[in-house]
């Protein structure tokens, strides 16, 4: 499903270089559900926006679905991520001035389903992570985990068959982080394909397989039994 | 050092009302080191900006330092603030014109020290929180853990004796949060007040009382030994 071959990330700033990503090949099936940890600064972001098409690498190759896309334009990997990604970002990335319920929405909006339908794939999905009670509610008038929900929500909301989760339970109590954590083995169940980053070991004790970082390389792959 | 006394933050949504704080008192004495915790929007934020100043009360009274605080107005508030509080926020709320040396070395500008002297007690703080090789970053030039570093060093920089930090290790990997942890633990035995928001055991292990929050009332209030 994603092959990365020798990917790096390298931010130019005057005259120091920052290897965000640096030489990092990886294989990932469909299916698979996978941890990717490691300290703040490894990395991780970087990878998950490289793999789900938010961003291109400085050099080396990406094969998603037999795709080359490492050097697409930016209307064609929108499109790629809005048909086939969800995405929970680390720091949520909701609009503002819409309310829970249409930041929700936004995925569907392209969808060739009716309002009717949008409406109650948006709700359920609002249900699914128990903010029922708040889908009008805007981001300013959420609490940070309920942000964090609703992030969520619309990363779940298309049933996108591979779903990229950075740090989804930050800023959850534990309790709500596992009632997440157990939509998610729930999806994998369903043989979707789902990348968590996390730097929680009880989080990733859920997936099958932990890649961990450091200074931007891959320096552990385990599988378990 | 402060005495909230039934204090209520209600928020009106059309027909419905949420009480955020729902009749809340507390005492917290100078040098007390304190965890609230408590699941997603139980008030936490909530009750951390209305000890902070950030935020007045819908009801109650709430005394800081023998001074009535609850109904200043807004310069007056922020002259306590700047002077008194080193406030985490959960969402960081860094300006992203500036770069990581601005951000933190901000709460200084106001100070009577030279320019010499803010430059350094900004790159002392930074270095505590091992973000010396950062500080020309700005924030979306950094990972989420980078920002929240940044938040916390600038909490820092002017040595206030009341610290509230909200959630101040979501994003940081558990070796760099115990590090933040012992940073804190270190303020506290200066004397200092620390009061931390946070979902995780073993973060709240490090306080000397833990208050637990539910649907914005105080549930439970435990000393330790
Ligand atoms: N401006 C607002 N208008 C309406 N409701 C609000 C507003 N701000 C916060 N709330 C609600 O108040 C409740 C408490 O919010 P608060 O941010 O204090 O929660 P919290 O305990 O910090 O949660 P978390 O752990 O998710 O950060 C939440 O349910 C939230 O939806
Ligand atoms: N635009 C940029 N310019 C320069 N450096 C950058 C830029 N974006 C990220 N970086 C650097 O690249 C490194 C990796 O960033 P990344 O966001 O992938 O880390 P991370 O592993 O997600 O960290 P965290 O756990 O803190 O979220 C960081 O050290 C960061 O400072
Ligand atoms: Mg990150
Ligand atoms: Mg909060």
């Amino acid at each position: 499903l994603i092959k990365l071959s020798n990917i790096s990330k390298i931010y130019k700033m005057g005259l120091t270089e920052i290897r965000a990503i640096d030489g990092v090949s990886l294989e990932v099936e469909a299916g698979e559900y996978i941890a990717i940890m490691g300290p703040s600064g490894s990395g991780k972001s970087t990878i998950m926006n490289l793999i789900g098409c938010l961003d291109t690498p400085t050099s080396g190759s990406y094969i998603l679905n037999d795709m080359e896309v490492a050097h697409l334009d930016d209307d064609r990997l929108a499109e790629i991520r809005n048909k086939e990604i969800g995405f929970v970002f680390q720091t949520f990335n909701l609009l503002s001035r819409a309310n829970a319920l249409q930041n929700v929405e936004l995925p569907l909006i392209y969808s060739n389903i009716s309002a009717k339908e949008r409406r109650r794939q948006t709700l359920q999905a609002l249900e699914v992570v128990g903010l029922r009670d708040r889908v009008r509610h805007k981001p300013s008038e959420l609490s940070g985990g309920e942000r964090q929900r609703v992030a969520i929500a619309r990363a779940l909301v298309n049933n996108c068959s591979l779903l990229l989760a950075d740090e989804p339970t930050g800023n959850l109590d534990s309790k709500m982080g596992e009632e997440i954590m157990q939509v998610f083995d729930q999806l994998h169940e369903q043989e979707n394909t789902i990348i968590v980053v996390t730097h929680e070991e009880h989080i990733a004790r859920h997936t099958k397989r932990v890649i961990r970082l450091l200074d931007g390389k891959i320096i552990s792959d385990e599988r378990k039994g």
